[in-house]
């Protein structure tokens, strides 16, 4: 698997190593996926990244790979920051290979990753039809997180027709953000969008939402997907090639 | 007081 711009796939790895530090990748002909849990099994994050979103791609059998995600963020810092970068691994090899590439070729360096055998959950995840879908930038949403986190281990959103509000309180007191729907959007980059069947108020740990928020870099927009007693769906996407999907276990009443 | 949930509770193991 070939990008021109590896930086992406950096981001991606930057995006899970918090939340999962090992995963399973799975690797076909239509791309690569990957569902990890966390060790608590609170959060989940389902990775799609389709084979025509590289610039080349092939994969002649199907494998699972077992593979470090901390080790790998490690050798992936050392890439330049308009590297190429290839993944490849051969039949039989237990070692997956990182290949960069300088822009004007004049730097080659070449990893390799040994691969892990993991036991790997996967669980099954409806297809949701949510109360309330939001869209806003997604450094808002880093922001939103980071304050929260000040007040309180939680953080209650509602959303209303207006618009979207997270609360939080704690030993402190309390605090609250409100955002409201933009009614012109100029730049879609920076609209905050809210489609709402139903009104919603759900509370979720405020430290798993800053872990999502740490793929923030591969999207300007994150979407916020919510229903009564349902996870949250946090999904960040990944230009033209798929997206990252996280999802969060509600707080509910004892 | 409310209880963190786990996945498992929403979603099946395939």
């Amino acid at each position: 698997a070939r990008l021109l711009h590896g930086s992406i796939f950096a981001k991606v790895i930057e995006g899970l190593r918090e939340l999962v530090n090992e995963a399973t990748w799975e690797c076909s002909g239509n791309g690569i996926t990957l569902q990890a849990m966390d060790s608590s099994h609170v959060a989940l994050v389902s990775l799609v990244m389709r084979s025509e979103g590289f610039e080349s791609y092939r994969c002649d059998r199907n494998m699972s790979l077992g593979i470090s995600l901390v080790s790998m963020s490690k050798v992936l810092k050392t890439m330049g920051k308009d590297d190429s970068l290839t993944i490849r691994v051969n039949d039989d090899s237990d070692s997956i290979i990182i290949a960069m590439e300088s822009q004007n070729q004049d730097k080659f360096a070449d990893y390799e990753l040994r691969l892990m055998d993991l036991d790997s959950e996967h669980l099954g995840i409806p297809d949701t039809d949510y109360s309330c879908a939001i869209k806003m930038p997604s450094s808002e949403f880093s922001r939103i997180c980071r304050d929260m986190s000040i007040m309180g281990d939680s953080v209650l959103i509602c959303t209303t027709k207006e618009g979207v509000k997270f609360s939080a309180k704690g030993d402190l007191g309390q605090g609250s953000i409100r955002l409201v729907q933009t009614t012109n959007i100029e730049k879609e980059e920076e609209a905050v969008i809210i489609e709402m069947k139903e009104a919603v108020a759900l509370t979720f740990a405020v430290r798993y939402l800053s872990m999502f928020c740490k793929a923030a870099p591969l999207s300007p927009q994150v979407g916020l997907s919510l229903s009564e007693d349902t996870p949250l769906m946090c999904e960040f996407k990944i230009a033209e090639m798929g997206h990252v999907r996280f999802y969060l276990a509600p707080k509910i009443e004892d | 007081s409310l209880l963190q949930s786990t996945l498992q509770c929403f979603f099946n193991q395939s």
